[in-house]
Protein backbone atom coordinates (compact mmCIF):
# COMPACT_ATOMS: atom_id res chain seq x y z
CA UNK A 1 0.00 0.00 0.00
CA UNK A 2 3.11 2.31 -0.08
CA UNK A 3 1.87 3.98 -3.09
CA UNK A 4 -1.11 5.59 -0.45
CA UNK A 5 1.28 6.96 1.26
CA UNK A 6 2.91 8.67 -1.09
CA UNK A 7 -0.07 10.20 -2.36
CA UNK A 8 -0.69 11.41 1.05
CA UNK A 9 3.15 12.87 1.66
CA UNK A 10 3.34 14.78 -1.49
CA UNK A 11 -0.08 16.71 -1.24
CA UNK A 12 0.71 18.29 1.89
CA UNK A 13 1.20 22.14 1.31
CA UNK A 14 4.37 21.94 3.14
CA UNK A 15 6.18 19.00 1.82
CA UNK A 16 5.40 20.76 -1.87
CA UNK A 17 7.09 24.26 -0.82
CA UNK A 18 10.16 21.85 0.71
CA UNK A 19 10.53 20.52 -2.48
CA UNK A 20 9.60 23.47 -4.53
CA UNK A 21 7.05 21.63 -6.11
CA UNK A 22 4.11 23.21 -7.52
CA UNK A 23 4.95 26.60 -7.92
CA UNK A 24 2.24 27.12 -10.32
CA UNK A 25 -0.28 25.77 -9.34
CA UNK A 26 -1.26 22.68 -11.07
CA UNK A 27 -4.95 21.98 -11.35
CA UNK A 28 -4.98 18.58 -9.93
CA UNK A 29 -3.52 16.50 -7.36
CA UNK A 30 -0.23 15.04 -7.61
CA UNK A 31 -0.57 11.38 -7.92
CA UNK A 32 1.55 8.25 -8.24
CA UNK A 33 0.32 7.71 -11.92
CA UNK A 34 -1.45 10.34 -14.51
CA UNK A 35 -4.64 8.34 -16.65
CA UNK A 36 -4.80 11.15 -19.09
CA UNK A 37 -0.88 10.43 -20.04
CA UNK A 38 -1.51 6.55 -20.18
CA UNK A 39 -4.97 6.74 -22.07
CA UNK A 40 -3.63 8.97 -24.46
CA UNK A 41 -0.14 7.76 -25.31
CA UNK A 42 1.02 7.66 -28.68
CA UNK A 43 4.01 6.70 -30.68
CA UNK A 44 4.75 3.90 -28.54
CA UNK A 45 8.02 1.78 -30.24
CA UNK A 46 7.39 -1.49 -31.30
CA UNK A 47 10.71 -2.94 -30.43
CA UNK A 48 13.55 -1.55 -28.61
CA UNK A 49 15.75 -4.22 -29.83
CA UNK A 50 17.24 -2.01 -32.57
CA UNK A 51 18.57 0.37 -30.05
CA UNK A 52 19.90 -2.23 -28.28
CA UNK A 53 22.19 -3.45 -30.87
CA UNK A 54 23.31 0.28 -31.57
CA UNK A 55 24.41 1.13 -28.74
CA UNK A 56 25.79 -1.98 -27.67
CA UNK A 57 27.77 -1.57 -30.78
CA UNK A 58 28.84 1.96 -29.23
CA UNK A 59 30.35 0.23 -26.02
CA UNK A 60 27.66 1.09 -23.54
CA UNK A 61 27.36 -0.78 -20.47
CA UNK A 62 24.15 -2.18 -20.62
CA UNK A 63 22.43 -4.34 -17.84
CA UNK A 64 18.87 -5.81 -17.76
CA UNK A 65 17.53 -7.34 -14.94
CA UNK A 66 14.11 -9.14 -13.74
CA UNK A 67 12.39 -9.61 -10.52
CA UNK A 68 11.11 -13.09 -11.33
CA UNK A 69 7.48 -12.95 -9.66
CA UNK A 70 6.55 -9.83 -11.40
CA UNK A 71 4.02 -11.43 -13.89
CA UNK A 72 3.50 -8.09 -15.81
CA UNK A 73 6.64 -7.66 -17.42
CA UNK A 74 8.13 -11.09 -16.29
CA UNK A 75 11.32 -12.93 -16.43
CA UNK A 76 10.05 -15.02 -19.30
CA UNK A 77 9.47 -11.82 -21.36
CA UNK A 78 12.38 -10.28 -21.09
CA UNK A 79 14.94 -13.45 -21.27
CA UNK A 80 12.65 -14.08 -24.65
CA UNK A 81 13.07 -10.75 -25.95
CA UNK A 82 17.10 -10.36 -25.10
CA UNK A 83 17.39 -14.23 -26.85
CA UNK A 84 16.34 -12.49 -30.67
CA UNK A 85 19.53 -10.43 -30.26
CA UNK A 86 21.45 -13.53 -30.96
CA UNK A 87 24.27 -12.63 -28.31
CA UNK A 88 27.79 -14.27 -27.74
CA UNK A 89 27.82 -15.93 -24.15
CA UNK A 90 30.82 -13.83 -22.47
CA UNK A 91 30.19 -15.82 -19.07
CA UNK A 92 27.84 -18.71 -18.49
CA UNK A 93 24.86 -18.93 -16.29
CA UNK A 94 25.19 -19.17 -12.84
CA UNK A 95 23.54 -18.31 -9.59
CA UNK A 96 24.65 -14.91 -7.65
CA UNK A 97 24.84 -14.63 -4.04
CA UNK A 98 23.66 -12.28 -1.39
CA UNK A 99 23.84 -12.64 2.10
CA UNK A 100 24.77 -16.63 1.72
CA UNK A 101 21.96 -17.00 -0.31
CA UNK A 102 21.15 -17.09 -3.88
CA UNK A 103 20.24 -13.76 -4.95
CA UNK A 104 19.24 -14.50 -8.43
CA UNK A 105 20.77 -15.96 -11.64
CA UNK A 106 23.17 -14.15 -14.40
CA UNK A 107 24.49 -14.86 -17.82
CA UNK A 108 27.05 -12.00 -18.80
CA UNK A 109 26.87 -11.94 -22.85
CA UNK A 110 28.95 -9.52 -25.16
CA UNK A 111 27.80 -6.34 -24.31
CA UNK A 112 24.87 -7.43 -22.58
CA UNK A 113 24.76 -8.47 -19.08
CA UNK A 114 21.16 -10.45 -18.10
CA UNK A 115 20.54 -11.29 -14.32
CA UNK A 116 17.31 -12.16 -12.41
CA UNK A 117 16.29 -11.03 -8.68
CA UNK A 118 14.88 -14.56 -6.84
CA UNK A 119 11.96 -13.53 -4.78
CA UNK A 120 11.16 -9.90 -6.23
CA UNK A 121 8.37 -8.46 -7.97
CA UNK A 122 8.02 -5.62 -10.80
CA UNK A 123 9.75 -3.26 -8.52
CA UNK A 124 13.23 -5.05 -7.11
CA UNK A 125 14.27 -2.42 -4.62
CA UNK A 126 11.19 -2.33 -2.97
CA UNK A 127 10.63 -6.10 -2.90
CA UNK A 128 14.24 -7.18 -2.23
CA UNK A 129 15.99 -3.98 -1.56
CA UNK A 130 19.60 -5.77 -0.43
CA UNK A 131 19.80 -7.82 -3.34
CA UNK A 132 18.86 -5.09 -6.02
CA UNK A 133 21.92 -2.61 -4.26
CA UNK A 134 24.29 -5.28 -4.71
CA UNK A 135 22.98 -5.93 -8.57
CA UNK A 136 23.53 -1.75 -8.50
CA UNK A 137 26.86 -1.48 -7.10
CA UNK A 138 28.36 -4.66 -9.26
CA UNK A 139 26.38 -2.58 -12.32
CA UNK A 140 28.17 0.91 -11.21
CA UNK A 141 31.83 -1.11 -10.79
CA UNK A 142 31.26 -2.87 -13.96
CA UNK A 143 32.11 -6.25 -12.32
CA UNK A 144 30.02 -9.61 -12.73
CA UNK A 145 28.22 -10.08 -9.61
CA UNK A 146 28.81 -12.21 -6.92
CA UNK A 147 29.75 -16.01 -6.84
CA UNK A 148 29.26 -16.13 -3.38
CA UNK B 1 25.07 28.25 -9.47
CA UNK B 2 22.33 30.73 -7.89
CA UNK B 3 19.38 28.72 -9.08
CA UNK B 4 20.93 25.55 -7.65
CA UNK B 5 21.03 26.87 -4.11
CA UNK B 6 17.52 27.87 -4.78
CA UNK B 7 16.97 24.87 -4.98
CA UNK B 8 18.32 23.30 -2.38
CA UNK B 9 16.04 21.49 0.18
CA UNK B 10 17.33 22.52 3.84
CA UNK B 11 14.90 19.56 5.06
CA UNK B 12 11.70 17.83 4.55
CA UNK B 13 8.69 17.58 7.00
CA UNK B 14 9.54 14.91 8.85
CA UNK B 15 12.91 13.75 7.78
CA UNK B 16 15.53 12.12 9.98
CA UNK B 17 18.43 14.14 9.99
CA UNK B 18 21.07 13.06 7.09
CA UNK B 19 24.82 13.70 5.70
CA UNK B 20 23.68 14.02 1.91
CA UNK B 21 22.46 17.40 0.25
CA UNK B 22 19.67 17.73 -1.71
CA UNK B 23 17.92 19.38 -4.14
CA UNK B 24 14.57 19.93 -6.41
CA UNK B 25 12.91 21.94 -8.57
CA UNK B 26 11.83 22.74 -12.19
CA UNK B 27 13.90 23.17 -15.53
CA UNK B 28 11.40 24.03 -18.45
CA UNK B 29 11.83 21.84 -21.53
CA UNK B 30 10.35 23.63 -24.07
CA UNK B 31 9.21 27.09 -23.51
CA UNK B 32 6.77 27.90 -26.41
CA UNK B 33 3.77 24.91 -24.71
CA UNK B 34 5.69 26.03 -21.28
CA UNK B 35 6.59 22.67 -20.41
CA UNK B 36 9.06 22.04 -17.44
CA UNK B 37 10.11 18.94 -15.64
CA UNK B 38 10.22 18.56 -12.34
CA UNK B 39 13.91 16.87 -10.58
CA UNK B 40 15.07 15.87 -7.29
CA UNK B 41 18.74 15.25 -6.33
CA UNK B 42 19.57 12.88 -3.50
CA UNK B 43 23.62 13.91 -3.49
CA UNK B 44 25.95 10.68 -2.22
CA UNK B 45 26.55 11.19 1.57
CA UNK B 46 30.25 10.55 1.33
CA UNK B 47 32.52 11.71 -1.60
CA UNK B 48 29.80 13.24 -3.92
CA UNK B 49 32.35 15.00 -6.28
CA UNK B 50 33.61 11.68 -6.97
CA UNK B 51 30.63 9.36 -7.31
CA UNK B 52 28.87 9.18 -10.32
CA UNK B 53 25.39 10.78 -11.61
CA UNK B 54 22.93 8.07 -11.97
CA UNK B 55 19.29 9.47 -13.58
CA UNK B 56 16.23 7.40 -12.30
CA UNK B 57 12.80 6.75 -14.56
CA UNK B 58 10.16 5.66 -13.68
CA UNK B 59 7.78 4.00 -16.42
CA UNK B 60 3.93 3.88 -16.75
CA UNK B 61 3.88 5.72 -18.66
CA UNK B 62 2.77 8.39 -16.97
CA UNK B 63 4.37 7.28 -13.79
CA UNK B 64 6.39 9.19 -11.23
CA UNK B 65 9.47 8.94 -10.36
CA UNK B 66 9.15 10.41 -7.16
CA UNK B 67 6.64 8.18 -6.44
CA UNK B 68 7.84 4.73 -6.86
CA UNK B 69 12.29 4.90 -7.50
CA UNK B 70 12.43 7.67 -4.75
CA UNK B 71 9.64 7.08 -2.22
CA UNK B 72 9.66 3.20 -2.19
CA UNK B 73 12.29 1.33 -4.54
CA UNK B 74 16.49 3.14 -4.62
CA UNK B 75 15.61 6.49 -2.78
CA UNK B 76 17.17 7.37 0.40
CA UNK B 77 13.76 7.80 2.58
CA UNK B 78 10.86 5.49 2.71
CA UNK B 79 7.24 7.45 3.79
CA UNK B 80 5.76 5.76 6.60
CA UNK B 81 1.69 4.95 6.55
CA UNK B 82 -0.06 8.41 7.59
CA UNK B 83 2.35 10.51 5.47
CA UNK B 84 3.52 12.30 8.04
CA UNK B 85 7.15 11.45 8.74
CA UNK B 86 10.11 9.68 6.84
CA UNK B 87 12.27 6.73 7.51
CA UNK B 88 16.00 5.97 6.28
CA UNK B 89 16.39 3.43 3.33
CA UNK B 90 19.13 0.94 4.35
CA UNK B 91 19.96 0.26 0.92
CA UNK B 92 19.51 3.46 -0.89
CA UNK B 93 21.28 4.14 -3.96
CA UNK B 94 22.91 7.28 -2.79
CA UNK B 95 25.10 5.43 -0.67
CA UNK B 96 27.36 4.69 -3.91
CA UNK B 97 26.01 7.47 -6.45
CA UNK B 98 24.45 10.82 -6.69
CA UNK B 99 20.30 9.31 -7.70
CA UNK B 100 18.69 12.28 -9.96
CA UNK B 101 14.84 11.26 -10.17
CA UNK B 102 13.16 12.95 -13.13
CA UNK B 103 9.15 13.05 -13.49
CA UNK B 104 8.84 12.69 -17.23
CA UNK B 105 7.32 13.61 -19.49
CA UNK B 106 4.75 17.03 -18.40
CA UNK B 107 2.08 15.66 -16.91
CA UNK B 108 3.54 12.86 -14.58
CA UNK B 109 3.80 14.26 -10.83
CA UNK B 110 4.96 17.63 -10.67
CA UNK B 111 5.50 18.18 -13.96
CA UNK B 112 3.68 20.69 -15.70
CA UNK B 113 2.89 21.88 -19.11
CA UNK B 114 0.47 25.16 -19.63
CA UNK B 115 -0.36 23.80 -23.02
CA UNK B 116 -3.26 21.05 -21.85
CA UNK B 117 -3.50 19.18 -25.37
CA UNK B 118 0.32 17.96 -24.53
CA UNK B 119 -1.61 15.73 -21.74
CA UNK B 120 -3.32 13.80 -25.26
CA UNK B 121 -0.92 13.61 -27.35
CA UNK B 122 2.42 12.38 -25.05
CA UNK B 123 4.76 9.85 -26.79
CA UNK B 124 8.06 7.80 -26.84
CA UNK B 125 9.63 10.67 -29.23
CA UNK B 126 8.66 13.74 -27.15
CA UNK B 127 9.33 12.49 -23.90
CA UNK B 128 13.00 11.57 -25.07
CA UNK B 129 13.54 15.11 -26.68
CA UNK B 130 12.43 16.52 -23.56
CA UNK B 131 14.38 14.65 -21.27
CA UNK B 132 17.79 15.48 -23.20
CA UNK B 133 16.80 19.39 -23.09
CA UNK B 134 16.34 18.32 -19.43
CA UNK B 135 19.97 16.86 -19.19
CA UNK B 136 21.54 19.77 -21.61
CA UNK B 137 19.99 22.37 -18.94
CA UNK B 138 20.31 20.70 -16.34
CA UNK B 139 23.96 20.35 -16.65
CA UNK B 140 24.18 23.99 -16.99
CA UNK B 141 22.34 24.50 -13.17
CA UNK B 142 25.12 21.74 -12.15
CA UNK B 143 28.34 22.29 -13.57
CA UNK B 144 30.13 20.01 -11.10
CA UNK B 145 28.27 17.32 -13.08
CA UNK B 146 29.60 17.94 -16.42
CA UNK B 147 31.64 15.49 -17.54
CA UNK B 148 31.17 13.48 -15.08
CA UNK B 149 30.69 9.36 -15.53
CA UNK B 150 26.71 9.62 -15.94
CA UNK B 151 24.38 6.28 -16.07
CA UNK B 152 20.64 6.14 -16.63
CA UNK B 153 18.41 3.37 -15.09
CA UNK B 154 15.07 2.62 -14.64
CA UNK B 155 12.50 0.04 -14.73
CA UNK B 156 8.46 -1.38 -16.33
CA UNK B 157 8.36 1.23 -19.15
CA UNK B 158 11.05 3.09 -18.94
CA UNK B 159 12.37 -0.18 -20.75
CA UNK B 160 11.52 2.60 -23.98
CA UNK B 161 12.64 5.71 -22.21
CA UNK B 162 16.06 4.84 -20.82
CA UNK B 163 17.62 3.67 -24.04
CA UNK B 164 15.82 5.49 -26.11
CA UNK B 165 17.19 8.74 -23.84
CA UNK B 166 20.74 6.93 -24.24
CA UNK B 167 20.13 7.15 -28.05
CA UNK B 168 19.54 10.88 -28.22
CA UNK B 169 22.39 11.31 -25.73
CA UNK B 170 24.77 8.94 -27.75
CA UNK B 171 23.16 10.85 -31.28
CA UNK B 172 23.84 14.39 -29.85
CA UNK B 173 27.71 13.94 -28.18
CA UNK B 174 28.74 12.71 -31.51
CA UNK B 175 29.38 15.92 -33.02
CA UNK B 176 31.08 16.75 -29.51
CA UNK B 177 34.95 16.77 -28.63
CA UNK B 178 34.21 16.45 -25.07
CA UNK B 179 30.53 15.74 -24.42
CA UNK B 180 29.32 17.14 -21.08
CA UNK B 181 27.11 14.35 -20.72
CA UNK B 182 29.76 11.56 -20.18
CA UNK B 183 27.15 8.51 -20.73
CA UNK B 184 29.06 5.67 -20.09
CA UNK B 185 25.65 3.06 -19.75
CA UNK B 186 22.48 2.28 -18.37
CA UNK B 187 20.29 -0.47 -16.20
CA UNK B 188 17.05 -1.49 -16.78
CA UNK B 189 14.46 -4.07 -14.86
CA UNK B 190 11.27 -5.42 -15.51
CA UNK B 191 11.50 -3.61 -18.89
CA UNK B 192 9.44 -3.31 -21.89
CA UNK B 193 11.19 -4.25 -24.42
CA UNK B 194 9.81 -6.15 -27.81
CA UNK B 195 6.22 -5.90 -28.13
CA UNK B 196 6.25 -9.47 -29.64
CA UNK B 197 8.41 -11.53 -27.39
CA UNK B 198 7.17 -9.72 -24.49
CA UNK B 199 3.65 -10.70 -24.65
CA UNK B 200 4.95 -14.53 -26.00
CA UNK B 201 6.89 -14.15 -22.78
CA UNK B 202 4.40 -13.09 -20.54
CA UNK B 203 1.93 -15.21 -21.51
CA UNK B 204 4.49 -18.24 -21.37
CA UNK B 205 5.42 -17.17 -17.47
CA UNK B 206 1.54 -16.83 -16.87
CA UNK B 207 1.22 -20.54 -17.86
CA UNK B 208 4.50 -21.96 -16.23
CA UNK B 209 3.03 -20.28 -12.78
CA UNK B 210 0.03 -21.75 -12.90
CA UNK B 211 -1.88 -18.27 -12.89
CA UNK B 212 -4.33 -19.72 -16.13
CA UNK B 213 -5.65 -22.97 -17.43
CA UNK B 214 -4.40 -24.67 -20.43
CA UNK B 215 -7.58 -24.30 -22.31
CA UNK B 216 -6.31 -20.51 -21.68
CA UNK B 217 -3.38 -20.49 -22.61
CA UNK B 218 -4.39 -22.32 -25.70
CA UNK B 219 -7.28 -19.71 -26.63
CA UNK B 220 -4.58 -16.77 -26.39
CA UNK B 221 -1.76 -18.52 -28.25
CA UNK B 222 -4.69 -19.35 -31.06
CA UNK B 223 -6.22 -15.71 -31.19
CA UNK B 224 -3.67 -13.72 -30.51
CA UNK B 225 -1.42 -12.43 -33.14
CA UNK B 226 1.26 -10.16 -30.65
CA UNK B 227 3.57 -9.23 -34.17
CA UNK B 228 0.73 -6.53 -34.62
CA UNK B 229 0.53 -3.42 -32.24
CA UNK B 230 -3.54 -4.17 -31.97
CA UNK B 231 -4.86 -7.05 -30.96
CA UNK B 232 -8.21 -8.51 -31.93
CA UNK B 233 -11.38 -7.92 -30.08
CA UNK B 234 -11.05 -11.79 -29.49
CA UNK B 235 -7.88 -11.59 -27.87
CA UNK B 236 -8.60 -9.03 -25.65
CA UNK B 237 -11.58 -11.00 -23.95
CA UNK B 238 -9.83 -14.19 -23.60
CA UNK B 239 -6.69 -12.25 -21.82
CA UNK B 240 -9.75 -10.27 -19.92
CA UNK B 241 -11.07 -14.01 -18.80
CA UNK B 242 -7.87 -14.92 -17.73
CA UNK B 243 -7.11 -11.83 -15.49
CA UNK B 244 -10.46 -11.47 -14.37
CA UNK B 245 -11.88 -15.10 -13.74
CA UNK B 246 -8.52 -17.29 -13.30
CA UNK B 247 -5.66 -14.83 -11.46
CA UNK B 248 -7.99 -14.14 -8.61
CA UNK B 249 -7.24 -11.22 -6.34
CA UNK B 250 -3.42 -11.01 -6.65
CA UNK B 251 -0.79 -8.48 -7.27
CA UNK B 252 0.53 -9.03 -10.61
CA UNK B 253 3.34 -7.21 -9.77
CA UNK B 254 4.18 -9.88 -7.12
CA UNK B 255 2.37 -12.66 -7.19
CA UNK B 256 3.58 -14.43 -4.25
CA UNK B 257 2.95 -11.29 -1.96
CA UNK B 258 -0.56 -9.98 -0.07
CA UNK B 259 -2.76 -7.40 -2.15
CA UNK B 260 -3.42 -3.99 -0.67
CA UNK B 261 -6.70 -3.46 0.95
Amino acid sequence: CTENYAEKYYNRPDVQKALHANTTGIPYKWTACSEVLIKNWKDSEFSILPTYRKLMAAGLRIWVFSGDTDSVVPVTATRFSLSHLNLKIKTQWYPWYSGGQVGGWTEVYDGLTFATVRGAGHEVPLFQPRRAFILFQSFLAGKELPRS
Amino acid sequence: TKQQELDRITALPGQPPVGFSQFSGYVTVNEDHGRALFYWLTQSATNPDKKPLVLWLNGGPGCSSVAYGASEEIGPFRINKTGSSLYLNKYSWNKVANILFLESPAGVGFSYTNTSSDLKDSGDNRTANDALNFLIRWMSRFPQYKYRDFYISGESYAGHYVPQLANKIFDYNKGLSQPIINLKGFIVGNAVTDSKYDNIGTVAFWWSHAMISDKTYKNILNSCNFTSDKFSKKCDDIVDYAMNHEFGDIDQYSIYTPTCK
